[in-house]
């Protein structure tokens, strides 16, 4: 799961 | 980082430039819908605020803030170095229809209910209906100036190659996010009547006008 802070994508 | 992310993210650089240098080049912004340009502001102001509490590399953290600086530089030539040739009787399309139902719909649907994950919800939403105010106001008027619609080809262009990143990713990472796929199909689908008319006119010399 990839939740709050920290997306890699733009 | 795969070929179709990277293409994907030169081709929203490209589009974001290219509309800034039309309006500085021409200086006037006639044809561009102001609406668009400020959800987008929206849209960066509210998807990159990790920018304040993660590091991921410093290619995400340089082209989130050219992303930003380059799309408030765009609204402020529109709203005030250039207003005199902003075309507000034709950008007449009602922002608060997208943006009230997209802001509920963050706050419904998301993968963690916390203020920076709703707020980056937001930004996903409401960037897959933010060239609506455009799309509109090419509508109305019937027509659209090459260069305008080079930009929208390569900020169409964009999101259809993050659709193929995320196959990509999905195959070779197991990686997916259900909330960006379905936001980016939405949004991929709503260029390609645009598609349409700049393959069958555009590329082939011809100005964009629609039939009256």
């Amino acid at each position: 799961e990839r939740v709050s802070s920290g997306k890699d994508e733009l | 980082m795969n070929i179709f992310r990277l293409t994907g993210d030169l081709s929203h650089l490209a589009a974001i430039i290219i509309l800034l240098l039309k309006i500085w080049k021409s200086r006037s912004c006639a044809g561009i819908s102001g609406k668009s340009q400020i959800l987008f502001a929206m849209v960066f102001t509210t998807r990159y605020l990790d920018l304040l509490t993660a590091y991921i590399s410093l290619y995400n953290t340089s082209m989130k803030i050219i992303y930003i600086g380059c799309s408030y530089a765009t609204v402020y030539l529109i709203y005030a170095k250039f207003k005199a040739t902003y075309d507000g009787n034709h950008d007449t399309f009602r922002v608060e229809f997208l943006v009230v139902p997209v802001g509920g719909l963050s706050f419904l649907v998301n993968h963690d209910f916390s203020p920076l994950e709703i707020l980056w919800t937001f930004s996903i939403y409401l960037e897959a209906v933010a060239i609506l105010p455009q799309l509109f106001m090419i509508s109305k008027t019937g027509e659209a100036e090459t260069i305008t619609t080079h930009y929208l080809f390569f900020l169409g262009l964009y999101r259809a190659l993050y659709l193929i990143n995320w196959v990509w990713r999905f195959y070779f990472e197991g990686f997916f996010d259900m909330i960006a796929i379905v936001a980016g199909v939405v949004q991929t689908i709503l260029y390609c009547d645009f598609f349409y008319l700049y393959v069958t006119k555009v590329l082939k010399g011809k100005k964009l006008s629609l039939p009256a």
